[in-house]
């Protein structure tokens, strides 16, 4: 099964 | 802010308001921005709005506007597609701004006034990539292929390779996909199906959340998709005329 990444698991916070 | 037809302001909001309920917008002198995640940090979507976009801009100061969609979109519903927006936002009283809507050939003219928020702005620092593969296409034809696949399955594969690129999607009793390859006997260039990619790559998405993202098809005729290992896919449309762009970033999903 696939698990839903976040966008915080690739860009960070400026 | 004078925009020529507040169509383009209504096409905006229908393609945020499923992944966004408020969000600051910037303004400069280069014209207006939002940057904005959903509430499950699974897309990330940019707005931008050039000065290009509009028939006057002015910005004296860069101000942040925090704009709840829903009331937002209850304004904007009480103007004509191709009505004028003017959008006033004053740096003495920075509570609310006005939005006055001008029918040019009945001599109408509406006027309204939005309260403003304080949002506590979050901003995702987006690395400039180097993309393993990029996609572009007419958006009408990337909404079709998105809306038919998500009926069959929740997660939408698509892999690049020398075939082309197909879109995939399984569900629990039946399976789907579309091949696609490059256009070569398609003059428009809003027609045609162009593919690069330095290595095969295959990711996976979740169906629901690319549905939301093919809104914005109602803004520009072709969309470009850029993927890469291990990183979230870009959806970018980009409006005529260097008016400005929306793109989505969408996380994928992983072993």
């Amino acid at each position: 099964t696939l698990r839903q990444s976040r966008i915080d698991d690739f860009f960070r916070p400026t | 802010a004078r925009l020529p037809r507040s169509a383009v302001l209504k096409k905006i909001l229908d393609s945020v308001k499923d992944l966004v309920k408020e969000t600051n917008w910037d303004c400069n002198e280069e014209g207006m921005s939002m940057q904005a995640l959903d509430t499950g940090r699974i897309v990330l979507v940019e707005v931008m709005l050039r000065e290009a976009a509009f028939e006057s801009y002015a910005c004296e100061v860069p101000m942040t506007l925090g704009i709840d969609m829903e009331p937002f979109g209850k304004v904007l519903r009480c103007a004509g597609g191709d009505e004028k927006v003017t959008i006033k936002a004053s740096r003495n009283d920075q509570d609310h701004i006005e939005l006055v809507f001008e029918n040019e050939e009945k001599e109408r003219m509406s006027a309204f006034e939005l309260k403003l928020m304080d949002i506590d702005g979050e901003h995702m620092a987006v690395p400039d990539a180097e993309w393993g593969a990029e996609i572009s296409m007419p958006s009408s034809e990337f909404k079709k292929i998105v809306m038919d696949l998500a009926e069959i399955g929740s997660d939408l594969t698509i892999a690049v390779s020398k075939l082309g690129v197909t879109f995939t999607a399984q569900g629990n009793n039946c399976k789907g996909s579309m091949v696609l390859q490059p256009s070569t006997a398609v003059d428009k260039k809003s027609e045609q199906v162009a593919i690069s990619f330095t290595e095969p790559l295959e990711m996976t998405f979740a169906a629901p959340y690319m549905k939301m993202i093919t809104k914005a098809a109602a803004l520009s005729s072709t969309v470009t998709l850029s993927l890469d290992e291990a990183c979230p896919i870009c959806v970018r449309y980009e409006m005529e005329d260097n008016a400005g762009h929306i793109k989505y970033y969408l996380a994928p999903k992983e072993d």
